[in-house]
């Protein structure tokens, strides 16, 4: 997968840090200082679709190589997450009780083309 | 994307840079509190020490032990508010529950009871902790007889305190428990009462002598 940097236009990951003192969260949520949310953004040429990060095999390259030939057949292509971790948090709820849970699927650690 | 087609994430391209950031923290925001299911983020009106999270966490990750017996995999888990009893927010109470089995009881009389406390790294200097050695008062079931003391705790590692006299007191009646409520003033820290396996928790050690009988009997 790819980090965005710069202006680049492919799909990559974009990192976004939540803090959850900058917000005035910081007196319910405990743990942690804030929130990676990190997110897909950028082109998935057709020769780049159905391969999550980049093309690294020569079946690869000649699956691309068919796909950027018929054009019009192939479906678009999107830049999705390809891997993502739970958000543990320790927070208080509504009654004050100390909550310490997990929530799935919340960051985003990876990007790739469907 | 093919022009005109709409594309999640390229209409967030578009925004100027502060307005792409209000929008995502607003999402971040909303995407939290759906996923821990709130309306709105809780109003805390009684913030808890950090002396007593330590505690209550380390409470939390030994009954996770307890229950599956491996330091437990992250899962959700609730610790009940620390009710307002537990002294001003500013020190926090930890209590003990120590079970002694008498099996020697008639014949033995107790010489010396010692509580071993471990301290995980205070910070430097003397710190005052109230101790309250609570038993159950036979006049009736709900007393409790309490005997008080204070210890200085200088350094983190082993602190001991003498528990002869509320021990002696316990094995005259042969009643098996003994509760150890400590109180930190200031909510500086706590014992060890998890982690590191169990050979530093709290624990009692009691030196006990059988009655020499004055008939000798040969056996």
């Amino acid at each position: 997968s790819i980090d965005c940097s710069g202006d680049s236009r492919m799909c990559c990951r974009k990192e976004f840090f939540v803090d959850f003192k900058e917000i005035g969260w910081e007196d319910w949520i405990i743990q942690p200082e804030g929130y990676h949310m990190n997110y897909c953004v950028g082109l998935c040429p057709l020769h780049m679709a159905g391969i999550p990060g980049l093309a690294a095999s020569f079946h690869t390259a000649v699956l691309n190589l068919i796909k950027a030939n018929n054009a019009d057949a192939a479906m678009d292509s999107c830049c999705v997450p390809t891997q993502r971790r739970p958000l543990s948090l320790l927070y208080y709820d509504r009654d004050s009780n100390i909550v310490k849970t997990d929530i799935p699927n919340m960051i985003v650690d990876a990007c790739g083309c469907t | 994307a093919p022009r005109g087609a709409w594309c999640p994430a390229c209409g967030l391209a578009a925004l100027a840079s502060s307005a792409q950031r209000d929008v995502l923290v607003a999402l971040a925001k909303q995407s939290i509190l759906s996923k821990l299911r709130l309306p709105d983020r809780p109003n805390v009106t009684q913030p808890v020490s950090r002396g007593t999270l330590l505690t209550a966490l380390r409470r939390m990750r030994a009954r996770r032990v307890d229950t599956d017996g491996s330091p437990g995999t992250p899962r959700d888990g609730t610790i009940p508010h620390a009710h307002p009893g537990m002294g001003s927010s500013s020190s926090h109470s930890v209590r003990l529950h120590f079970r002694f089995s008498w099996e020697l009881a008639g014949s033995t009389e107790i010489l010396q009871a010692t509580l071993y406390l471990f301290w995980v790294s205070p910070s430097s200097g003397t710190h005052p902790v109230t101790v309250r050695l609570l038993q159950p008062d036979p006049t009736g079931p709900n007393a409790t007889t309490t005997i008080e003391t204070r210890l200085e705790v200088q350094r983190a590692g082993w602190a001991t305190l003498d528990v002869s006299r509320a021990v002696r007191s316990l094995f005259s009646r042969g009643s098996p428990r003994l509760t150890v409520e400590l109180e930190v003033v200031g909510g500086w820290g706590s014992p060890l009462l998890a982690g590191h396996g169990d050979s530093h928790w709290p624990f009692v050690v009691t030196q006990a002598r059988a009655r020499t009988s004055h008939r000798v009997q040969r056996r």
